[in-house]
């Protein structure tokens, strides 16, 4: 159980990292 | 209430404690069970491999926050010149 | 303090039949076991798993909360800052440079 958790906790934390990466270079070519 | 809840807990963890070193009590003395016991060795191998990655990730975040509160400095002073221009 | 007292005794019941366990499983152990041969040891990091597991969990939610914190505030600072540039272009009769594609784009994924 615990490692069926962690395994899903990073791959909702990787997916979210990345989700926040896009909305950043967005951000920046707004703010240009 | 809740420190009976707590005091509740911390008393049934303590049962829940006595019952895993009964079971484990067992295995370490069949020696059919001894594998049992190296394969639960190996799996926590494992997990503990899986909390390294999450501690890593951890870090990732706490470097991605301080990004994200740079960015959002920058931002905020580009607002406050638009606000002095106009 | 009779309540407090009987809580107490039964924690020191349990506390006592823990460690004569423990001492029993490493009496009945062959010399030197290996740590994984050693259920005492196996339940004891199986317990410091778990507490690193809710340690870890609570800051990445921590983080989050505030990664969204931030998320947010930019998004609405840019917004405005956008808008108050627009109507400075078109207050200084600036022609309004339309935005190119990729920060078309941006603006749509935002």
């Amino acid at each position: 159980t615990l490692k069926g958790d962690v395994n899903a906790i990073l791959d909702q934390n990787r997916s979210e990292r990345q989700e926040t990466y896009d909305f950043m270079k967005a951000i920046k070519v707004l703010m240009q | 209430s809740s420190d009976l809840e707590d005091l509740c807990s911390h008393i049934n963890t303590k049962i829940l404690t006595i019952k895993k070193t009964l079971q484990l009590r067992n295995m370490g003395q069949e020696p059919s069970l001894k594998s049992v016991l190296c394969k639960i060795g190996h799996e926590m191998f494992l997990a503990n491999e899986l909390l390294n990655k999450m501690e890593i990730e951890v870090e990732k975040q706490e470097r991605l926050k301080n990004s994200l509160k740079e960015m959002q400095k920058c931002i905020e002073r580009d607002y406050n010149e638009a606000q002095h221009l106009r | 303090n009779k309540l407090l007292f009987q809580f107490q005794k039964a924690e020191s019941d349990l506390d006592y039949i823990q460690h004569k366990l423990e001492f029993e499983i490493m009496k009945n152990l062959p010399d030197n076991p290996s740590a994984e041969e050693n259920p005492v040891i196996l339940l004891k990091e199986l317990s410091v798993m778990k507490s690193r597991y809710r340690m870890l969990c609570a800051q990445l939610k921590e983080i989050s909360i505030e990664q969204r914190e931030s998320i947010s505030c930019i998004h609405a600072t840019l917004e405005n800052t956008m808008k108050m540039v627009q109507a400075l272009q078109q207050h200084a009769d600036l022609e309004l440079s339309p935005l190119s594609e990729e920060e078309q784009t941006a603006a749509q994924q935002l």
